[in-house]
């Protein structure tokens, strides 16, 4: 349980971040 | 109103706890225990007894040590004071993930979508502006074009009567 | 009682709390055992040093456990109270609190419509933007079309001009005037002529 735990915290704390540079990097390309 | 700093607070915690259980584990609780060994070694109980406390302390102290090295909570207590300082002032419960992955992410992506949508809506402004002033360009040289077929035109008609009184004058010539 | 798992406390640490707590639980407690059993070693050692003595090893062996006893109970009390401590104080991320990486959720909670409606928005947007640059470039098409056909047609008028500057080079002012008075007076010539061929005639009659 403590290792999902801490394992979904730490994606929380990771992707979205991850995800918004694929978004950004997504974004630039449309723009470009 | 004075907040004391979470490793001050953990490190005074820890002493509380340290001093309490020694005070549970009186000298006069451990003879009352060891008794007979007391009855025949007082001088060496007590050795033994502030042994057992010191090593006891040492010990709880060196894994607290290791405890804040490993999960580096020197720098991670402070940076929560510093987060926390710097959000005393609201009131209100703070957000917490909803569960739902999808949810939580869009308020991320949101406010990089609504750049992109101003700067999309800058340029389209922007190209629209530019395509005003290139139509007016365009309108501009149709008028001019016509402006100047006209004047071919007037300058063809004027030699194609020029042509016809040539021929004229010919026949007139001619006919003398 | 549904346990809290502190998933947010998690998120900031790397750890939950819990587990914090549980690790030095066991560590102290473990110290608290090792450093009775030495207790227990040191005393059993120093009997054997005695002789005659009449203390067995099982007495030792209860005095320990009657005293480990009593620590072991109030080390949990007392543990209790510090986890809570250290789970309301030191470890938990204050309700109020919202950690950096989660600032962009401070400001405002988007529904699944608005968020549908802002990509529809984009689309439309990069579709108009399209749009208008095909314009451009059907503009600028246009406006280097005019340019070719006002120079073709600027060389037309330029070829009439010159045409009329021939004439001026050579006396005639306008060209269709002179032309007209060309013909005036060709015609002019004509009835000059009519008129002396008439005269004549007229002279050899007589």
């Amino acid at each position: 349980f403590d290792e999902i735990i801490v394992d979904l915290a730490t994606k929380r704390k990771q992707y979205p971040r991850k995800i918004l540079e694929c978004v950004i990097k997504i974004i630039k390309a449309k723009q470009e | 109103s004075t907040t004391i700093s979470r490793l001050k607070l953990l490190d005074t915690t820890v002493d509380t706890f340290l001093q309490k259980l020694i005070a549970a584990g009186s000298y006069q609780r451990f003879t009352d225990c060891y008794k007979c060994f007391y009855q025949l070694q007082p001088e060496m109980t007590q050795r033994i007894y502030d042994k057992f406390m010191t090593q006891l302390q040492t010990s709880v102290r060196e894994e607290i040590s290791d405890i804040k090295a490993e999960g580096n909570l020197e720098a991670v207590l402070n940076a929560l004071d510093t987060i926390a300082e710097e959000g005393k002032d609201r009131k209100e419960l703070a957000w917490r993930p909803s569960g739902k992955p999808e949810e939580d992410l869009r308020s991320t992506l949101m406010p990089y979508f609504l750049q992109q949508r101003d700067a999309l809506q800058r340029c389209v402004r922007k190209q629209e502006a530019e395509n005003r002033q290139l139509a007016g360009a365009v309108l501009a040289g149709r008028r001019q074009v016509e402006e100047l077929q006209l004047q071919g035109q007037a300058q063809w008609q004027a030699w194609q009567a020029l042509h016809r009184g040539q021929k004229e004058l010919v026949a007139v010539l001619r006919e003398s | 009682m549904s346990v809290d798992p502190m998933t947010y406390e998690a998120q900031f640490f790397g750890f939950t709390p819990q587990t914090c707590m549980l690790r030095i639980y066991i560590a102290f407690q473990d110290y608290l055992f090792e450093v009775m059993q030495a207790v227990e070693q040191v005393i059993l050692k120093k009997l054997d040093g005695i002789p005659n003595c009449e203390i067995t090893p099982v007495q030792i062996r209860k005095c320990t456990e009657k005293f480990l006893c009593f620590m072991k109970g109030r080390f949990d009390n007392l543990f209790v109270k510090m986890e809570q401590l250290f789970l309301q104080w030191i470890l938990r991320i204050p309700p109020n609190i919202l950690l950096p990486e989660d600032k962009s959720q401070e400001s405002h909670s988007y529904s699944e419509e608005e968020f549908q409606l802002l990509q529809k928005e984009i689309e439309q947007l990069q579709e108009k933007y399209k749009t208008e640059l095909c314009t451009k470039q059907a503009l600028l098409a246009e406006l280097e079309e005019q340019k070719l056909v006002q120079a073709k047609l600027r060389q037309t008028l330029t070829l009439f001009d010159e045409l009329q500057n021939v004439g001026r080079n050579h006396g005639t002012s306008d060209f269709r005037d002179s032309f007209v008075f060309l013909v005036q007076n060709s015609r002019k010539l004509q009835s000059i002529r009519d008129n002396v061929e008439k005269e004549s005639k007229r002279l050899k009659i007589s």
